[in-house]
């Protein structure tokens, strides 16, 4: 989840 | 996903469709930096690395791939299109815009969250970004009087990341983690590099003038 967090923004 | 980080991304399209809208609807790019469109080209180029390979949702791919095709169909209308090329002013255009993309990767090799080629071109990505909107911002002052749609194109590009910077904030409060720190910093960078355009266009709209920018 946090891999997911930090690379979900443009 | 929260509101500001949707305003931002709805604002950040909507600065691109303007932009284009201002190409196709008058065959021209007068006042229009070729070298900011270059250096978004390449912003979007080296953070939508992992496009293919990293699927995180419809939406995040969607608008990946407008903002890559976007920029390259710009900097290619710049370039390429014989009415739009010829309105292209590069006597205007002089920023040595290379020293920006050294200097950003210089950077990105030494700060950066892992020294892989992703979170290094990440991070070249988010300085990058955080600078090209200098060689526009040069331009509009040297060609003073900023026609309605440029001013609107820089407008709301500024006000994309100002929107993110409230999505950070807001996620910082809500999230029991925080890692953005880089694209922070960078993102407020990014804004305040605005902050004499956001003054001199918010004074033209409260005069109802001309949006001018002081040589």
């Amino acid at each position: 989840a946090k891999d997911q967090g930090t690379k979900d923004e443009l | 996903m929260n509101i500001f980080r949707f305003a931002g991304d709805m604002t950040h399209l909507i600065s691109v469709l303007v932009l284009l809208l201002k190409i196709y609807a008058t065959k021209s790019c007068s006042g229009i930096s070729l070298k900011t469109q270059e250096l978004y080209a390449l912003v979007f180029l080296s953070r939508y690395l992992d496009l293919f390979t990293n699927y995180i949702s419809l939406y995040n791919t969607l608008m990946k791939l407008v903002f890559i095709g976007s920029s390259l169909a710009i900097v290619w209308c710049m370039r390429m299109h014989h009415a739009v090329k010829r309105s292209y002013d590069k006597e205007v255009d002089t920023f040595r815009h290379y020293y920006l993309v050294l200097a950003c990767f210089v950077l990105a090799t030494l700060v950066n969250e892992q020294f892989t080629l992703r979170e290094v071109c990440w991070a070249f990505s988010i300085y990058l970004e955080a600078v090209a909107i200098l060689p526009q911002l040069v331009l509009l002052q040297r060609s003073g009087n900023v026609d309605n749609l440029t001013g609107q194109y820089v407008f709301f590009l500024g006000a994309y990341r100002a929107f993110y910077i409230l999505n950070w904030i807001y996620r910082y409060f809500t999230e029991q983690y925080f890692t953005r720190w880089i694209a922070c910093i960078a993102g407020i960078v990014q804004t305040a590099l605005y902050a004499d355009f956001f003054y001199y266009y918010f004074i033209s709209w409260k005069n109802n003038a001309k949006l001018q920018l002081p040589a």
